[in-house]
């Protein structure tokens, strides 16, 4: 038996909008201690790594591990029924063959109730490694987002460097070339931070299209954190208050 | 303009 009850059902909105774009069909991992996931996208060029802890729940009860095998897009369209100020609840008993889906408004006293019919998915077994990465920034999501936006109007791909005194994203393309660069930046308006802990410069290659469908979780947090590293995929991290973490990793282009 | 390098390499366990 597993239940858990959101109160602020729409961070699960958001997360479900977030990674919709990348993920079709995933493999939910339901354990006593919390609920997560991981999946690559169809080309294998980024993953979506979740994990919400119990202790965001209103109520979380989970006897046993289970896997609930959900389409995404599906589980989106039934998303689309909550209203902004639900309360939500999943439920799925052992051996389930669908998930529950409550939203409550005890304000308006309106209940919807969806049973989503489960799918048998052959997941790839990921493994990935502890990594310490040389470069981790932490900035403004809302600022990252447009940076992202407004440089792939310019071009498929950005180069990020990071050094101790900043993180540069640059494009050349065929409108020209050009970067965006930001300096460390402790301020008092939190906001407004920038942070650099570089213990290694890093210079790496991304297609900009993958950050955006990335940023799509920026409203779940108001901080992005990359995490780089010369050899390793970057992570684009999104806390979620007393939840849990969204990840999201991208393999880098490498020039020939 | 780089090749797109797949995540394979570093994360699917064989």
């Amino acid at each position: 038996m597993f239940e858990a009850k959101l109160t602020e059902g729409l961070i699960l909105k958001k997360i479900v909008e977030s990674i919709k774009d990348i993920v079709t069909d995933v493999n939910i991992d339901i354990s006593p201690s919390g609920i997560s996931l991981q999946a690559m996208d169809s080309s294998h060029v980024a993953l979506v790594s979740l994990n919400l802890s119990m202790d965001g729940f209103e109520h979380y009860r989970a006897d046993t591990n289970m896997v609930l095998g959900v389409s995404i897009a599906n589980l989106a369209k039934v998303m689309k029924l909550a209203d902004n100020n639900d309360q939500i609840t999943l439920q799925a008993d052992q051996e389930a063959t669908h998930l529950k889906i409550i939203f409550e408004n005890p304000k308006t006293e309106r209940t919807t109730e969806f049973n989503l019919n489960l799918i048998t998915i052959d997941s790839e077994h990921l493994a990935i490694p502890e990594t310490e990465y040389s470069s981790v920034v932490t900035i403004n999501s809302g600022e990252f987002s447009k940076i992202c936006k407004e440089l792939f109007s310019l071009s498929e791909t950005v180069q990020i460097t990071t050094n101790t005194d900043y993180v540069q994203f640059s494009v050349e393309g065929e409108v020209g070339s050009g970067q965006v660069r930001l300096g460390h930046n402790d301020s008092e308006k939190k906001e407004d931070q920038t942070i650099l802990e570089v213990s290694e410069s890093v210079q790496q290659q991304f297609a900009i299209r993958y950050l955006n469908m990335f940023n799509k979780a920026s409203t779940l947090s108001s901080f992005t954190r990359l995490c780089l590293h010369q050899e390793q995929p970057l992570v684009v991290e999104f806390k979620i208050d007393n939840l849990g973490v969204l990840k999201y990793f991208l393999a880098p282009k490498i020039s020939d | 303009l780089g090749k797109q390098h797949s995540l394979c390499p570093y994360y699917l366990a064989r």
